[in-house]
């Protein structure tokens, strides 16, 4: 996250950091969407379709990982998004035990779109270009901006599809950059926090006219549900 | 008898104080219309309604005339007559705040004498609304409104006000409220609150402020002029064909050397962004291409290379001369006592007030309906005077809630232009939190997922949950072990259906604390466990709230 700021620990408590098997390390975020689930984006699992590639950390707040609330879970199965979609869900070995420090998110209704303006939330371990908190959960918050928007020649000229959607300050210096990528995007409706973002891609970190672009959830709850249930 | 507030326009939470009134007890609203239309002694242009006293005050001002305050439980009601600046025919019907005649010149007063000694006069034609120095149509000129002028050489001269049946925009139709439902192209509009064929998140509940009424065209966004979502799977939007109006623009009072809000009323002559770069001219796409040209934007001040905000942004800026950096903020003085800079990150969000809420600091931004509060620099869709410049010590920062007068709540204006203001969805501090609502989680943790749900339901008596260390951190000693320290009264023989198999944290004395276990520490017998709710670990609701930092 550049810009933003270091989060209160285990406030966000869907986050789970995505790590190789290998060598444990961080490299993508995800969301918790169930005790057994992980919601992340497609292209985080590029380097390998193989399960036992990688591993989830649950309930930490530092990269790290040295707290005592840390669950880990291998994947036991990954089921891709759609073709051309940049999401993916995975299945955890076993439940994650949702605590205090550990439980999911909420989901959007189906095809719900978010209001022009909505102020949501980014969170992960990713890059922080120098402005601080490298390797501690960050969390920054922005406006969601319309996609006739997003999609004007000065934004992102034309490249945000139906089911992605912008977020992000205009003026840049806070977005989600690398390793934030697969975590999520949540706005705060009737009480509670909802995931309505997978982060996805940029034209570079917190750049000016340069929103960060996130899956649009809301398109996808069929196939979750499915995908959930058929697995 | 509803029919009688048909002519009116609705704001709760508004009043206007004004000598001039006559106050009755009336048992409707419907009553207090009635009682404003039948007013003999002004003209009256609003009431206001307060329904636990079935008070009804009836005034001459208006929103237009008179300022408008914040007041709990009052309703203001203005007659859309007087708020309409347009004309219906020959206009005798116009009650417009117009003051200008077609070339310009300043309109004389009814009741003056000078330059010109009017025949028609408040006092000839007592219905006419002949005041101030608004152009009106008493003797029912074919012209339409017309006005005496100040100008020695010219005694009357008419007014050119628009027409209302004339569909045509001002600047770049961000006020455009008009029927039209077709784009450019032809292709019939999509309804604002209709999500096919287009998905969009210009919804309209959400945006209340921006008219997004039926299918018709707008301009929420700062485009150069209204537009609308199309009914052609294949165009997902597209401008709509609106002539410019031929009257005046709405004038404006420029602000030349400092600004106000979001400056959009800045009309200086600093041409240098906040970094120091030398601003690009507007006329120019050179280095910079661009579509915020004059031609587009007409109403906007965009001469040389002076610093702006044609639409919207939050201060003046410009199109910077560096190839590099394609636009940038200026540095734009704040007209008024300079309020503390903004921080770039919100403290921490507090989720209660204490007292009366004038120290609340958190980051709730909706009010007690769930209307969104409206930023505090912003003048629409309210016009208010509690800005960041006049309750420098408020904190009123973006469109948060707060208590800068002394209310007994953290409140703000809300996005919609019927709601004047709202109380925030915030407790105060130690308040009694409400009942559960949602037992299907409580349930199935109870049931189905208490392996993976460590969570406690009341007091914990059925907790069975993982958790074996302490609140202090300190690891349990097993219920069937007696080191370090002995006891008698809860085993697994004492109480087999407790759960008291293993080492883990439970509640086999109904303790109203939640469950416990003896500790592994020789100096500390036994300990509370801090096992969450159960009804704090519903989905999207974190158990450590977080700070909600908005990040710039």
């Amino acid at each position: 996250i550049v810009g933003g700021c270091i989060s209160k620990p285990h406030s966000w408590p869907w986050q789970i950091s995505l790590r190789t098997s290998a060598g444990k390390i961080h490299f993508c975020g995800g969301t918790l969407i169930d005790a057994q689930w992980v919601l992340t984006a497609a292209h985080c699992l590029e380097k390998s379709k193989r399960p036992s590639a990688y591993k989830i950390f649950l309930g930490i707040h530092s990269e790290r990982a040295y707290e005592l609330s840390k669950q880990e879970r291998d994947v036991s199965k990954i089921v891709m998004g759609p073709p051309g979609t940049d999401i993916a869900l995975l299945k955890l070995d076993r439940p994650a035990i949702i605590n205090d420090k550990v439980s999911p998110v909420c989901l959007p209704e189906k095809d719900y779109v978010v209001a022009s303006g909505t102020e949501c939330y980014v969170t992960g371990w990713g890059e922080t270009q120098g402005t601080g908190g490298d390797g501690i959960l960050k969390e920054t918050g922005f406006p969601v901006i319309e996609n006739k928007i997003c999609n004007r020649a000065s934004y992102l000229n034309g490249r945000v599809k139906d089911h992605e959607m912008c977020a992000g300050n205009i003026e840049g210096g806070t977005d989600s950059c690398q390793g934030d990528s697969g975590g999520p995007l949540v706005c705060y409706s009737q009480n509670k926090f909802v995931l309505q973002g997978v982060t996805s891609w940029g034209l570079g970190c917190a750049n000016a006219m340069k929103p960060g672009v996130y899956v649009r959830v809301s398109k996808f709850i069929d196939w979750i549900e499915k995908s959930m249930k058929e697995n | 008898s509803t029919d009688a507030l048909e002519a009116y326009i609705k704001t709760d939470g508004a009043w206007i104080v004004k000598i001039t009134k006559t106050r009755y007890t009336v048992n409707t609203v419907e009553e207090c219309a009635i009682k404003c239309d039948k007013e003999t002694s002004f003209t009256c242009r609003s009431f206001y309604y307060i329904e636990k006293d079935q008070e009804c005050v009836t005034l001459p001002a208006n929103s237009k005339t008179d300022q408008v305050l914040r007041r709990m439980s009052t309703t203001l009601y203005e007659k859309k007559e007087y708020l309409q600046e347009c004309v219906n025919g020959i206009g005798t019907d116009y009650r417009g705040t117009k003051s200008k005649t077609k070339t310009g010149t300043l309109c004389q007063r009814w009741e003056g004498m000078f330059p010109h000694k009017p025949n028609i006069t408040p006092k000839t034609h007592q219905k006419a609304d002949l005041e101030s120095n608004f152009c009106r149509n008493p003797d029912g000129d074919k012209g339409g409104p017309w006005c005496y002028t100040t100008d020695p050489e010219k005694r009357w001269e008419s007014c050119d006000v628009q027409d209302c049946t004339e569909e045509c925009i001002q600047c770049s139709g961000e006020d455009y409220r008009g029927k039209i439902s077709t784009s450019e192209s032809g292709y019939i509009c999509q309804r604002w609150d209709s999500q096919k064929p287009h998905n969009h998140g210009y919804i309209p509940s959400a945006l209340p402020e921006k008219y997004l009424e039926e299918n018709y065209c707008r301009n929420p966004d700062g485009e150069p002029k209204p537009w609308c979502f199309t009914t052609n799977p294949n165009k997902r939007w597209e401008p709509c064909s609106i002539p410019r109006c031929t009257t005046e623009p709405p004038t404006i009072v420029p602000e030349l050397t400092c600004a106000t809000g979001d400056g959009s009323l800045y009309r200086g002559t600093i041409s240098v962004t906040i970094s120091g770069k030398a601003c690009q001219s507007w006329k120019s796409q050179i280095p910079h291409k661009h579509g915020r040209t004059p031609d587009k934007f007409p109403c906007k001040g965009l001469e040389e290379n002076y610093c702006r905000n044609p639409d919207n942004e939050r201060n003046p800026w410009c199109y910077t001369a560096d190839p590099e950096t394609r636009w940038e903020y200026c540095s734009v003085p704040i007209c008024g006592d300079q309020p503390k800079p903004e921080d770039p990150i919100i403290p921490v969000g507090e989720e209660c007030y204490e007292g009366d809420g004038s120290s609340y600091r958190g980051v709730m931004s909706e009010t007690i309906s769930g209307k969104k509060c409206q930023f505090w620099t912003s003048m629409e869709p309210h016009k208010h005077s509690k800005t960041p410049q006049s309750f420098p010590k408020g904190d009123l920062r973006r469109n948060l809630c707060r208590n800068p007068d002394g209310d007994r709540a953290p409140w703000c204006f809300t996005t919609d232009p019927s709601v004047r203001w709202e109380f925030c969805k915030i407790d105060r501090c130690g308040s009694k939190p409400e009942p559960p609502t949602k037992p299907s989680l409580v349930v199935a943790a109870a049931n189905e997922q208490s392996v993976t749900l460590d969570c406690k339901i009341g007091n914990g008596a059925d907790y069975r949950g993982p958790t074996s260390t302490t609140i202090m951190g300190v690891t349990c000693q097993a219920w069937s072990s007696m080191t370090p320290h002995q006891h008698a009264s809860f085993t697994p023989e004492t109480h087999p259906d407790r759960g008291l198999e293993s080492n883990q944290c439970r509640n086999p004395d109904n303790d109203v604390n939640g469950p416990w276990c003896y500790t592994t520490d020789r100096n500390q017998k036994w300990e509370q466990c801090q096992i969450p709710d159960c009804e704090s670990l519903k989905c999207g609701q974190p158990a450590i709230k977080p700070k909600r930092c908005f990040g710039r």
